[in-house]
C-alpha cells in the first residue's frame, strides 16, 4: 500500500459517502444514471469474486464488502424506494448501457493476463469501470444545472482513479516486475473520460457559478 | 505467488 493508493481508495469512499448523503438527505435520485449505478455493481461483483476465497488484509476486504454493498443498496434505492425512485430521470438516463457490458466482455475475452475465469472477469470489471461513467456523463449534459452533491460526487468518483494512475506510476517505479498494463491503461482511458468534466467543474468552481455542462 | 501481488488492488 502507499500513500497514492489510499489516497484513491479514500476519494473512491468519498465519492459513495457523497452520493449516498444526496440520496438519503435530498430523498432524491435526480440528476443520478441508475445505470452507471447498475454498471458499477457489475464491476465490484466481478472483480471482487475472490472476496470469500483469497483474504489480504481486513482492509481490502472490508473495502470490497463495502464497495459491493453500497453499489447494490444504490441501486434498489434508485429502483425500488418508494419516495427515491420517483425522482429518478428515466426519461434522460436512456445510454443503452447493455453494449458497454458486452464490448467490455468481449474485449475481456481478447486481453486478459490468463485465460481463467477470475482473470477474465477481472479484465471486464477493469473495461467496465473505465466506461461506466459514460450514461452518467450524458445524463449530466441533459439535465441542465447539476446539484452540488452530484457533482461532488463525480468530481470524486473521476479523481480516485487518477490518484490510482499515481500509484501505478510509483509501483512501476519501485517494484521490480511491475506488469498491469490492463489496469494502467484502462485508467488513463477512464480518467481521460472525465476530462471535460473536471474542466467544466473547476470553472464553475474558479468563477463560483452553478455547474453546468454544455449540451 | 504472482497472484498476491497481482490483485492486491481494489
Amino acid at each position: 500500500m502507499n500513500i497514492f493508493r489510499l489516497a484513491g481508495d479514500m476519494t473512491h469512499l468519498m465519492s459513495i459517502l457523497v452520493l449516498l448523503l444526496k440520496i438519503y438527505a435530498t430523498k432524491s435520485c435526480s440528476g443520478i444514471s441508475l445505470k452507471t449505478q447498475e454498471l458499477y455493481a457489475v464491476v465490484f461483483l466481478a472483480r471482487y469474486l475472490d472476496l470469500l476465497t483469497d483474504f489480504f488484509s481486513l482492509y481490502n476486504t472490508v473495502m470490497k464488502v463495502v464497495f459491493i454493498v453500497s453499489s447494490l443498496a444504490i441501486v434498489w434505492c434508485m429502483r425500488y424506494h418508494r419516495a427515491v425512485r420517483r425522482t429518478y430521470d428515466r426519461e434522460l438516463d436512456t445510454f443503452r448501457h447493455y453494449f458497454l457490458i458486452l464490448g467490455s466482455f468481449v474485449l475481456a475475452l481478447i486481453f486478459h493476463e490468463k485465460f481463467t475465469v477470475r482473470e477474465i472477469f477481472w479484465a471486464f470489471s477493469i473495461y467496465l469501470e473505465a466506461v461506466a461513467i459514460l450514461p452518467q456523463l450524458v445524463l449530466l449534459q441533459r439535465s441542465g444545472n447539476v446539484d452540488n452533491l452530484t457533482g461532488q460526487y463525480v468530481f470524486f468518483l473521476g479523481a480516485y482513479r487518477g490518484f490510482y494512475i499515481l500509484n501505478w506510476i510509483y509501483r512501476y517505479f519501485t517494484e521490480a516486475h511491475f506488469g498491469r498494463w490492463i489496469a494502467s491503461i484502462s485508467g488513463l482511458v477512464q480518467t481521460a473520460l472525465y476530462a471535460d468534466f473536471f474542466y467544466y467543474y473547476f470553472l464553475s468552481w474558479k468563477n463560483n457559478a452553478k455547474l453546468k455542462l454544455p449540451a | 505467488h504472482d497472484y498476491d501481488d497481482y490483485h492486491d488492488e481494489l
